[in-house]
């Protein structure tokens, strides 16, 4: 089984709506994912609610909800525990969950709230790949360095987990002459580690999140839908 | 003295940016401000690294850096012990630094992390007002009434503190079919406790952001400059 977690302690750069589309796409393209939601705020969760499906086919686990074909969510474990910060999250027990999900699932989509605590560790323990999404601005810069350096840390603690698999740049518009100077910024800086597949800013992206649904269902041939497809392209072969 | 905290657990809904063009306005307009960075990515610190002169006055306290006329930062408690989540805060002395201040500063502007642990909780315990900025999309409505029930605790918990101000719409874009109807929703939902003020999205913010700045240096005419000019007005008198 193939583990991806999305990581990044700065807010609001793309980690939810990456994760969503990462899992559905390698659904679509045939593999049995489970997207699970590691943020107490539960956005994953409700992003994919205009998709659940009553009728398809129960999970290997009970846990799981169906949200599409080959698609399960393994909702937040947030809610009204979140109120007052009381959500605490057994790795173990998740740990043994995933274990159990060998040769029935292939893929592992895991996203995380903005923060390297117990949630965001928990993520990284989880999966044996980590993808960073950036937005090409000046905050998201500053930020990057401290999250290599807490990878570096991750790998040293959990032999064979939280291996950086690259970074994305995400809502990226052309328009901006500052984002292509980062973007090039980027890829001097981090020579490697920069993923082939840029996302663009694009308001389906939110106008799919805002009807609970994918923008492979929302708008199949948007720009945001292409820049996934592609993403999911990059990724899906190693 | 009065305080106002930039809250919401929700990532990259302009925390950062609101509080920086706040704090500078409220300079420009003639007070005397702190902007205090309880954020332990420090991004409010290097938002206005590009801003700070080596011979404007010492502050009233040698912790506080002079930014710019009439505007002083202290500086995130983050930093190297972030990298670890060791960072931790002591809300005791703070508190007594602030009460320190009293006649020395006007107005005191603090930004937060985005999340309701020991630091989110800390700015809201210093300040008598929040402000929750909002991105008109899904996820921050997902999150708003989380936000909302956690400042009534708060009320309760720490009496004279943590009234909401208002909720601040930002990055908004009039082109995207989705914000239009998000404000709608956020207007008729909210009734009076969304501000006058609407922040529309522009690329100059970014730009001042990745030159250190303040779009009120940077980009003084821009469409940023007047949106926060025009918060500014909404707030100063009340
Ligand atoms: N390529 C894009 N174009 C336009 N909007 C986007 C794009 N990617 C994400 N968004 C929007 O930007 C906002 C932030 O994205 P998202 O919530 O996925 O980030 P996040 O990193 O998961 O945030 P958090 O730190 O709160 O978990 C959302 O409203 C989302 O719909
Ligand atoms: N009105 C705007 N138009 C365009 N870009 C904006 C606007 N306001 C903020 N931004 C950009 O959006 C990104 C997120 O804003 P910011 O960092 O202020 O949010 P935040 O809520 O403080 O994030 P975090 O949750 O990580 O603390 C930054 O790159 C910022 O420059
Ligand atoms: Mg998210
Ligand atoms: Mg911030």
């Amino acid at each position: 089984m193939r583990s991806i977690v999305l990581a990044n302690q700065k807010g609001g750069v793309g980690k939810t709506t990456t994760a969503i589309h990462l899992a559905h796409g390698f659904a679509l393209a045939g593999r049995r994912v489970l997207l699970m939601d590691l943020d107490p705020q539960g956005n994953a969760s409700v992003a994919v609610q205009g998709m659940l499906s009553e009728d398809a086919p129960k999970g290997p686990h009970e846990w799981m909800v169906p949200v599409a074909e080959r698609l399960w969510l393994l909702p937040s474990a947030g809610g009204e525990a979140v109120q007052s910060g009381e959500a605490t999250i057994d790795t173990g027990r998740l740990q043994a969950f995933v274990a159990g999900l060998e040769g029935e699932i292939d893929v592992l989509i895991v996203d995380c709230p903005p923060r390297m605590d117990e949630w965001g560790w928990a993520g990284i323990q989880l999966c044996e790949e980590v993808i960073v999404p950036v937005q090409a601005e000046f905050f998201s810069m500053h930020g990057l360095s401290q999250m290599m350096s807490s990878l570096e840390q991750a790998a040293k603690r959990y032999p064979g987990k939280g291996k950086l698999r690259g970074v994305l740049p995400t809502m990226v518009d052309t328009n901006e002459a500052v984002a292509k100077e980062i973007l090039e910024d980027l890829s001097h800086n981090l020579k490697g580690l920069l993923l082939n597949t840029v996302i663009f800013r694009d308001s389906c992206l939110v106008e799919a999140a805002s009807h609970g649904q994918s923008v492979f269902v929302h708008s199949p041939w948007s720009k945001g839908a292409l820049c996934y497809t592609e993403l999911v392209q990059e990724i899906i072969d190693g």
